[in-house]
């Protein structure tokens, strides 16, 4: 995971969840 | 490398499907090259300035997929492996979808046109042939943008990782996105039951040229001539 920090970062940033 | 001049293909019947038009309101902005005006023309600039683009366009792709249903449901683990198996496939289809009605001109953006002559001075030509067999096919198709964001999703929800934890879970998210286009073809397409399956038969020749691409630009970062990105780096080095 360490290797894949930036998408983790930005997955990580403010998500709002989508559920319809 | 010129604007080109786009035909669009006007959809007839008005969409509802919920899932549809959140799609169409989360889809990203466009995003401008802005090759360096400093540096002379040649392959290296060339590639420089796609290696750019798409580390951009990478990051509103990755916020993009927050944005469809159920994505953000899933585990980050699993968010992570959907994204680093199908990145390339999101980028290509967008260069598709912009190219359509583009006279065998691939669309990078609005700035950054690329034709045969120039693709094969960017050392690109067998790209440019995989990317624009992908675009005929779907001009003959006539592609909707409805079918184009929900198609986009799909492949991103259909990315075969082999560290998916939660099979379930994803089978559930493909599925929604599935029924999704049944049914915006079936308002598209009320005359045509073959279109959904038509469309998704396309997915495959997107994989295929997919990892040609990605195969390519590994080889790319491996000569070390062509400065990149931390985000698009982390991602080639996820294959």
């Amino acid at each position: 995971k360490e290797k894949h920090k930036i998408l983790h970062r930005l997955l990580q940033n403010s998500t709002s969840p989508v559920d319809l | 490398l010129s604007l080109p001049q786009k035909k669009t293909f006007l959809g007839g019947g008005h969409v509802e499907n919920k899932v549809v038009s959140h799609l169409l309101g989360a889809e990203p902005e466009k995003i401008y090259a802005m090759p360096d005006p400093a540096l002379p023309d040649s392959d290296i600039k060339a590639l420089t300035t796609l290696c750019d683009l798409a580390d951009r366009e990478l990051v509103v792709n990755i916020g993009w997929a927050k944005h469809i249903p159920g994505f953000s449901s899933l585990s980050l683990p699993d968010q992570m492996s959907l994204l680093q198996s199908a990145w390339m496939e999101i980028l290509i289809l967008r260069v598709v979808f912009r190219s359509l009605g583009c006279e065998d001109q691939l669309v990078f953006a609005e700035d950054y046109v690329m034709n045969e002559e120039q693709a094969k001075l960017a050392g690109l030509q067998d790209l440019y042939t995989a990317i624009l067999q992908l675009v005929r096919k779907y001009t003959s198709i006539k592609l909707h943008r409805e079918e184009f964001v929900t198609l986009k999703a799909i492949a991103l929800a259909n990315a075969d990782s082999m560290h998916i934890e939660d099979w379930v879970a994803v089978q559930r998210l493909q599925d929604s996105l599935h029924a999704a286009l049944q049914e915006l073809v079936s308002v598209l397409h009320p005359e045509d039951g073959q279109r959904a399956g038509r469309l998704i038969m396309t997915l495959p020749l997107l994989r295929q040229t997919a990892a040609k691409a990605v195969q390519h630009f590994c080889n790319i970062k491996q000569d070390g001539r062509v400065p990149m990105h931390k985000l698009f780096l982390e991602l080639l080095e996820a294959h």
